[in-house]
């Protein structure tokens, strides 16, 4: 799976995310990705976000919606929402995977769960950021 | 005017040094940094974060290193099925797709059913329909095979085993 968030020069944020699924699925099985709120999601109000990992866990603790929630009505940052949903829920869940997230104030998030996830982000007039493993 | 800012992933999993050659290493950093920079200048020539994400996504499915795309895993027939999604925080629209084949870049589709549709979700044939009243490219199954990615499908295929592309093979196999 891949994805991208990012938030322009008007505030504006969005999220896209792509996969090809999982190695020798059947039945037609589709995962979080293309299911808004649980494997992307993008909100002005509060972030946008897009995960990776094992869809069905993401799926049934509604990931990308759930870090919105949490700092829209709980008023959490960006980063405490990202870890409160994939560090603690996703993990009771038996969910492995990560997501990235950006707010409209150029805040960035890059948690996971796993033992690594590719992954790079660049904010405006500072470096590049290119990491995959828990470095 | 805002600070602009992207980040992109390519997937995450068991992903140890121990599972990456220095080569391989090498080539998804500077897969990730080439995709993460395109975002970023048109974020910095004033373009949409819209447009920003849509372009990084589609380096990423053109790269045979990460499971999109290009380099999209096999299902259990032997066949690459593809899921992608898009949303505008400041309208809500989304636009997303789910299962379908021969799409060269998934992520343009999302965008097309987001800007031209009046749904959110279109799955399979229906969604390849779509696709060519569009004019979205399409792609030969030969430009989805990957040597690694058929190798990895070779090892279960015959299992019921279906697996994170960057995740190990668990040791589930039954005679």
């Amino acid at each position: 799976t891949v994805g991208a968030v990012a938030v322009d020069q008007e505030g504006n944020v969005a999220s896209a995310t792509s996969t090809g699924g999982m190695t020798n699925k059947r039945y037609n099985r589709i995962g979080d990705t293309p299911i808004i709120g649980s494997g992307t999601y993008a909100n002005n109000h509060t972030c946008a976000i897009s995960c990776t990992g094992h869809g069905e866990f993401f799926i049934r603790a509604v990931v990308a919606y759930d870090v919105s929630c949490l700092m829209e009505y709980k008023g959490y940052t960006l980063q405490k929402a990202c870890e409160e949903v994939v560090l603690k829920k996703l993990v009771k869940f038996g969910g492995e995977g990560g997501l990235i997230a950006v707010t409209p104030s150029a805040e960035v998030a890059l948690v996971f769960n796993s033992e690594g996830m590719y992954r790079a982000s660049k904010s405006a007039g500072e470096e590049t950021l290119v990491a995959i493993y828990k470095e | 005017m805002h600070k602009t800012a992207i980040a992109i992933h390519g997937g995450a999993g068991t992903i140890t040094q121990a599972n990456l050659s220095p080569e391989q290493d090498k080539a998804y950093r500077a897969a990730l940094k080439k995709a993460v920079e395109a975002g970023h200048q048109v974020l910095e020539r004033g373009g949409s974060a819209l447009d920003a994400v849509e372009l990084a996504v589609v380096h990423l499915e053109d790269s045979p290193l990460f499971n999109a795309g290009r380099g999209s895993v096999f299902t259990k027939e032997g066949k690459h099925e593809m899921d992608a999604s898009i949303m505008c925080g400041k309208t809500l629209e989304a636009g997303a797709l789910a299962g379908v084949r021969s799409i060269k870049n998934p992520v343009k589709l999302a965008r097309a059913i987001m800007e031209h549709s009046d749904h959110v979700m279109l799955s399979g044939y229906g969604a390849e329909e779509f696709a060519l009243s569009y004019g979205l490219e399409f792609a030969p199954e030969a430009y989805f095979f990957d040597r690694y990615r058929y190798e990895q499908w070779s090892e279960v295929r015959d299992s019921d085993i279906f697996m994170l592309d960057h995740t190990a093979q668990r040791d589930e196999k039954f005679g």
